[in-house]
């Protein structure tokens, strides 16, 4: 029987380790601002 | 295994600003008033596909308003934008585009222009002078008599009035009323205007010439007019000008909407 807790376990397990000073990709959207913002 | 469906894009990415620059081309192509726009920002784009080689884009684009009247012939690229002290106005719009083949079109698009807060412009510039409202008489008197003025010197033909772009009011320490309007060369000379204007009409299509006037009317301490007019001469392909030729005199107000 599978229970949550396994399940929770299980991901933890799973959660790729980050490494060290890793910095998300900045958001795809809005976009840059060309002139100035309003 | 179905090929997994490509990432989506970022505002950033080439394929977007490509995309964008088409409908602000679109934008400023299909306007018939006021200033071109440039591109500030994108904030949004989606894309639907169709099918192979056949997408849905919606763009959701921010506009600032340029310096260059939308009949110039002046490259989008030489066109400077209004700095934000200058009484900035953004537009938004939202597009539907569809590429086929690599190729874009326009299947709808809506933008709405407004000018900036006064508040937001105060704060950064408290002296700044701010755009004038739509039907003050101040604005209207000065381009009547700076068109006047213009007429009664050139030897060239009698301008009419198109419409007025922009007007600013100063108040302090001089009462200075400046002001944008778009004219358009009659089939009269100003010689001829004195004595029948009646018969002075807009030129047509074919051998259409337009052109912008800037004029800066003193009140105080002492009065001064000074006008400089700027024919662009015939343009081909003339812009679609059915909705130029109307008789009156309009001021568009920063805040319009266009589909």
């Amino acid at each position: 029987a599978l229970t949550k807790k396994a399940v929770a376990e299980a991901a933890q397990h799973d959660k790729v380790p980050r490494p060290v000073g890793f910095v998300p990709p900045p958001p795809p959207c809005p976009g840059k601002i060309r002139h100035f913002d309003i | 295994v179905p090929a997994a469906p490509p990432a989506p894009l970022g505002c950033d990415d080439p394929e977007s600003e490509a995309a964008a620059e088409f409908a602000v081309n679109y934008i400023n192509g299909h306007n018939h008033h006021g200033y071109k726009f440039a591109l500030n920002r994108i904030e949004d784009i989606r894309v639907v596909h169709q099918g192979p080689n056949n997408d849905i884009i919606f763009l959701e684009l921010d506009l600032l308003e340029t310096k260059c009247p939308i009949l110039s012939p002046t490259p989008l690229a030489n066109c400077t934008v209004r700095s934000f002290a200058e009484h900035a106005v953004e537009g938004d719009c939202d597009v539907k585009l569809q590429k086929v083949d690599g190729i874009f079109s326009v299947v709808a698009s809506n933008c709405h222009s407004h000018a900036d807060s006064s508040e937001d412009i105060h704060k950064v510039c408290p002296d700044c002078p701010l755009l004038a409202k739509m039907n003050n008489t101040e604005v209207l008197e000065t381009v009547s008599a700076a068109l006047n003025d213009y007429n009664s010197k050139t030897t060239d033909s009698y301008l009419r009035l198109l419409e007025i772009g922009r007007a600013k009011i100063q108040y302090h320490p001089a009462h200075i009323v400046v002001t944008e309007f778009a004219v358009g060369a009659t089939n009269c000379s100003a010689e001829e205007a004195k004595a029948n204007v009646g018969a002075c009409q807009l030129l047509p299509e074919d051998q259409s010439n337009f052109g912008f006037c800037r004029a800066v009317m003193v009140k105080r301490p002492s009065q001064d007019l000074q006008v400089d007019c700027q024919l662009y001469g015939h343009q081909v392909p003339a812009p679609d000008i059915s909705l130029l030729s109307w008789p009156g005199v309009t001021y568009i107000h920063p805040g319009q909407d266009t589909s």
